[in-house]
């Protein structure tokens, strides 16, 4: 199978996922 | 950097094996370091926190598996939690440098992100160490995802929001063991993030509201 698909862009990380920003 | 097919290919079990039995049961310097800076120190919470978990999470393995087999459960967790501060600091690390910023304070005393973090660590520790050792016990109850989220009593899109940054920070998982949290991952997305107490429907409404749009999307139960 293909491997693994990183989908968070540019500027986007653990702390933007729980609105640390 | 991102996993690289070469990297995930070399990568082996007794890779993450050897690197989990020489790590620390405590954080390392660096991650002492990245609490200091904090506005508010969160290592108290933390290791209160892990400490608490861990007395649940070997309760209820002991329940699945039966109490002769509750050694084991404590040295599965005794290796998430080593995994979990080394993925923890490689996080921050990463982040201090895609942000230069070195205050972590808000991240570091959000609850969820470390259920969520311990979690998914814990969950590659189970998946690594597979369940040979305790399947001869017909314990009935399946310990594979998503059991760790009914012990540690976490929404499935709460854990989603870390694979891909654990995955990240992580160099020394197997392919085999992000196949794994792919495949969690596509669970998440396909149906667990649906189930009716997920905070995904509070978030589609927030950003509806932000957008100001007319709410059509939410029926008032979820189907």
């Amino acid at each position: 199978g293909q491997d693994y698909h990183f989908g968070l862009e540019e500027g986007e990380g653990i702390r933007e996922l729980f609105d640390c920003d | 950097p991102p996993q690289t097919p070469v990297r995930a290919v070399m990568n082996t079990i007794q890779q993450l094996v050897m690197i989990l039995n020489s790590a620390s049961d405590q954080p390392s310097e660096n991650l002492n370091s990245y609490f200091n800076n904090c506005t508010v120190n969160p290592k108290e919470s933390i290791l209160k926190r892990v400490e608490n978990i861990g007395r649940i999470f070997k309760e209820k393995f002991a329940e699945a598996v039966g109490q002769g087999c509750a050694e084991i459960g404590s040295q599965r967790y005794k290796l998430g939690v080593r995994l979990y501060y080394r993925v923890m600091e490689s996080m921050l690390k990463s982040e201090e440098e895609r942000l230069s910023i070195h205050n972590f304070s808000k991240l570091l005393n959000d609850k969820i992100f470390h259920t969520s973090l311990l979690a998914c660590a814990v969950e590659v520790v189970m998946a690594t160490y597979g369940r040979n050792t305790y399947q001869s016990h017909d314990s009935g109850t399946d310990l594979s995802f998503p059991w760790i989220l009914n012990v540690l009593d976490l929404k499935a899109f709460d854990f989603y929001k870390v694979i891909e940054s654990f995955i990240k920070a992580e160099a020394s998982l197997t392919r085999e063991m992000i196949k794994h949290l792919e495949r969690c991952e596509h669970r998440i997305m396909e149906s667990l993030a649906w189930q009716s107490d997920s905070p995904l429907f509070d978030l589609i409404k927030q950003s509806k509201e932000r957008e100001g749009s007319v709410d059509h999307l939410l029926e008032p139960t979820s189907t």
